[in-house]
């Protein structure tokens, strides 16, 4: 994936089966961002692979005050990036096993 | 601990804590 700055990455272990999953962002280049970051360490959150839209999630933490409005892109994506390894690693496992 | 809570209106629940040493080395 692209490297966005910002970083997410499992929370916990996936076992393939639940489609809720936790995940943990956090910023690893501010300079990336285009607004100040605000240095509030990881955060950690729930996110259903088959029900929900990073795009949600990033706007939700906007709204909390973790991010500006401007970097909504760049939080968006950098969760899409990992749902969608996340999605393509839980394919590739099934097809093993088939 | 120094990991804190933000609930967010939609209901989703954000857990802050530091970021780990290590894992901002590893870049």
């Amino acid at each position: 994936a692209e490297n966005t700055g910002v970083r997410v990455e499992l929370a916990e272990e996936d076992d393939g089966k639940k489609s809720s999953i936790a995940l943990k962002l956090w910023v690893e280049d501010p300079k990336k961002l285009k607004t100040k970051y605000k240095d509030n360490g990881a955060i950690e959150f729930t996110f259903d692979l088959e029900n929900e839209v990073p795009e949600d999630v990033a706007q939700e933490m906007i709204e909390s005050g973790f991010f500006h409005e401007s970097d909504i892109k760049i939080v968006g994506k950098s969760i899409k990036d990992r749902v969608a390894l996340i999605k393509w690693k839980r394919e590739r496992t099934v097809l093993l096993q088939v | 601990s120094s990991a804190a809570q933000v609930v967010h209106s939609a209901g989703r629940r954000f857990i802050v804590s530091p970021v780990p040493e290590a894992r901002l080395k590893d870049q």
